[in-house]
């Protein structure tokens, strides 16, 4: 059986607040190391891959591996249901057909219970390469959503590219044309305001930012995003969790003929 | 021109 106690309902709120609108049935492959998702969007162009650690929640239980094929939709109206600052149980029997969430106020003697009925859903699992990355970008995440947002009101595309000079967002549309470049910088201060740019070799890849726009989604998971790009690979943008958890998307680059 | 390519494209099925 499953058990895992959140301390933070509202971690898994943003998880799958940052998720539903790119990928809508999904299984939760539970094991003894904790609760991982794969999965593609429907035009399978962008791949999320996400990890809770065993060791993001307290205490932990599964005996056997599950998954759990939730309904994204489902999952939200249900989590609407648990306050911010509740805590979060997960439960679900070795061979299940509904995943519990019970919900309980850290505050108060409430305990809310809901169940969602499992369905069965047969995903492909893409086995991705450990990958030496070109150029790693690590930016305040509200940072690289103001960049999404703001470009995307010129144009579909964003053209990233990494040189000595720092990294630098471009777009070119029907009105005209846009770009932000950032430069290595450190903040003492306020560390969660650093850009570090880690370069082995120039990359210029280019991007749908409508995807990008949506990843931006988790922003409110972490302070900061760290970007991989190697030429004609998959972008990597991840967000990292407490406890080596990790929200990862990947978005495969738009390349010329 | 640029044409969005199938991340299935990248990585291989398990």
């Amino acid at each position: 059986m499953l058990e895992a106690r959140l301390e933070q309902a509202n971690l898994f709120k943003k998880v799958v607040d940052a998720i539903k609108d790119l990928v809508q049935d999904c299984n939760f492959d539970c094991n003894d190391s904790g609760i991982a998702l794969q999965a593609m969007d429907n035009s399978h162009v962008a791949l999320v891959s996400m990890m809770l650690r065993s060791e993001s929640f307290a205490p932990f239980r599964c005996d056997r591996n599950i998954a759990l094929g939730i309904n994204l939709t489902s999952l939200t109206k249900v989590l609407k249901c648990a306050q911010s600052d509740d805590i979060l149980t997960l439960k679900a029997e070795d061979a299940p057909d509904v995943v519990e969430l019970v919900f309980e106020s850290a505050e108060s003697d409430r305990i809310s219970e809901y169940s969602i009925k499992l369905m069965d859903i047969d995903q492909e699992h893409l086995g991705i390469p450990e990958t030496d990355y070109g150029a790693t970008i690590s930016m305040p995440a509200a940072e690289f959503q103001r960049i999404c947002r703001d470009l995307i009101a010129l144009s579909e595309s964003v053209s990233i590219e990494c040189s000595k000079e720092g990294v630098k967002f471009a777009c070119q549309g029907d009105i005209g044309s846009g770009a932000v470049t950032l430069r290595q910088h450190t903040n003492v201060d306020k560390p969660e305001m650093n850009v570090e740019i880690n370069m082995s070799e120039p990359v210029s890849l280019t991007f749908s930012l409508k995807y990008l726009v949506n990843f931006c989604k988790a922003s409110g998971l972490s302070n900061q995003v760290r970007l991989c790009l190697s030429n004609e690979v998959p972008l990597l943008v991840e967000y990292s969790l407490a406890n080596n958890s990790h929200l990862r998307f990947y978005l495969a680059p738009k390349i010329g003929d | 021109t640029q044409n969005q390519r199938s991340i299935l494209g990248f990585f291989s099925k398990k």
